[in-house]
């Protein structure tokens, strides 16, 4: 094991973890640094197989991962402490979270580079596994898989096309959860998800079929992304505007949002870049990848209205 | 992108503490950790509208795969991706089913010859948050190479 990066307790733990767990930072190509904590399997480490768990984003950390998800602890609502997950996944296998790309979370790059693109951040994943596999050449043998969620359905595939060629890593499959595997079709199925959820209503269903659709309504004849019939694209839009005014959570239609908190927050904060994030940015982040999706375009071509620009009517209507 | 209707904010407010820093051994030329971070989001250069050269070329290579969903999220809804499975163009091995954790129905499931579909009932998008024991037992049956 690398010792440097032993964690023995964490912070609002009363006892020590009772498995290994290392925390530190894995070398991509020039100059990046990425953090990584590697939990090991409470079954048998040497035999169990090594996960790898990457969030999304792009631009989230796995750090969320770890403690919201399937890592091994919680932190509590207060903070104070840290509480075991009883449906941590490191009881099947020893499972790495790592940070990517750099600028994400405590991951960082020397020269302060943070623009990336697809390919290079599969390849300084690539080049991150490698430098785990220095630091803990005993794991060089156990089955190798790949897991994240969101737009880890982007690096996950671009990163297991790598691997093939990588015969000293035992690499074994992919789970990709909620991903972002295909924008268009993404993009149109949103639409038939909205109205068979009931976000939108019949009439506003007839007037998208009626002009979005040829032969039937159904995957093969409806086109609302990449229409050629603007009155099409403009009813999508409204679409978009719907949903996204709903005030819905995106993430979970039926679970509650907590916006209230989050302008809590933004108002009771005296800064107001922290502000920003708690409140603003995280709704323009999940709704710029719907807006992303229906209307065709990259992330960076959309324009969003941040919440903290809406009159307080809209506020108080959503 | 970052759950906007969850608030991290306890967990931003533990990962910044100078003892957790310490303890987690990160280094000092790393930033004040965010749950997501604006410049890496904005700047980042999007090149892939589909993966499925990617994934189809890893199930033909042999890598086992498994392609979940919370079956209520809207950012990556499971009807897209179910549409970008079928259209990887394996054949089925068993329809799409009912899968059980606990005697209830988990989700629904298909398998195809390399990979498996399998949708989560009642998640949204963080999946193991949402139904953490039923993604336990998926993620189990995944990696034990077992049909749900």
């Amino acid at each position: 094991a690398f010792d440097e990066d032993r964690v023995v307790r964490l912070p609002g733990q009363t006892k020590d973890i009772p498995f290994g767990m290392y925390s530190g930072y894995l070398n991509g190509s020039d100059g990046t640094h990425l953090h990584y904590v590697f939990v090991e399997s409470t079954g048998n480490p040497a035999t169990d197989p090594l996960l790898l768990w990457l969030n999304g984003g792009p631009g989230c950390s796995s750090m969320l991962g770890f403690f919201t998800e399937q890592g091994p602890f919680r932190v509590t609502k207060t903070g104070a402490s840290i509480e075991p997950n009883p449906f941590a996944w490191n009881q099947l296998a020893s499972m790495i979270f790592l940070e990517s790309p750099a600028g994400v979370g405590y991951s960082y790059n020397d020269n302060g580079n943070y623009t990336i693109d697809d390919d290079g951040a599969s390849y300084n994943n690539l080049q991150a596994i490698k430098s785990f596999f220095i630091k803990f050449p005993q794991f060089k043998r156990n089955d190798f898989y790949l897991s994240g969620e969101s737009y880890a359905g982007v690096y996950i595939p671009t990163l297991s096309i790598r691997l093939l060629n990588e015969t000293s890593i035992n690499y074994k499959g992919f789970a990709i959860g909620n991903g972002y595997l295909d924008q268009v079709k993404l993009g149109n199925s949103k639409v038939f998800f909205s109205y068979y959820h009931g976000l939108i209503d019949r009439d506003q269903w007839s007037a998208l079929t009626s002009q979005c659709c040829s032969n039937g309504v159904g995957e093969d004849s409806c086109e609302f992304v990449q229409s050629s019939n603007p009155t099409c694209t403009k009813l999508v839009g409204k679409l978009t505007e719907a949903i996204e005014s709903s005030g819905l959570n995106p993430y979970n239609i039926y679970d509650r949002c907590q916006t209230n908190n989050d302008l809590r927050r933004t108002t009771s904060l005296s800064s107001p870049g922290i502000g920003r994030k708690y409140g603003n940015h995280k709704h323009a982040s999940a709704w710029k990848l719907i807006k992303a999706t229906l209307t065709g375009h990259s992330d960076h071509d959309i324009e969003i209205v941040p919440r903290s620009t809406r009159t307080n009517s809209q506020l108080k209507g959503s | 992108g970052s759950p906007p209707c969850i608030d991290d904010a306890d967990l931003e407010s533990y990962l910044n503490r100078r003892d957790v820093r310490s303890a987690l051994n990160i280094h000092p030329s790393a930033g004040q950790w965010t749950d997501c971070n604006v410049v890496v989001e904005e700047s980042y250069i999007n090149i892939y509208r589909t993966l499925k050269d990617q994934v189809s070329q890893s199930i033909r290579a042999g890598k086992r795969g498994l392609i979940y969903n919370g079956d209520v999220d809207l950012v990556c809804d499971f009807l897209g991706d179910q549409w970008f499975v079928e259209d990887l163009g394996f054949p089925s091995i068993t329809p799409y089913i009912p899968w059980h954790v606990n005697n209830q129905t988990a989700g629904f499931v298909k398998h195809f010859e390399g990979f498996v579909m399998a949708t989560v009932r009642g998640s949204g998008h963080m999946v193991p948050t949402d139904q953490p024991q039923v993604a336990y037992e998926m993620i189990k049956l995944f990696l034990k190479g077992q049909n749900f």
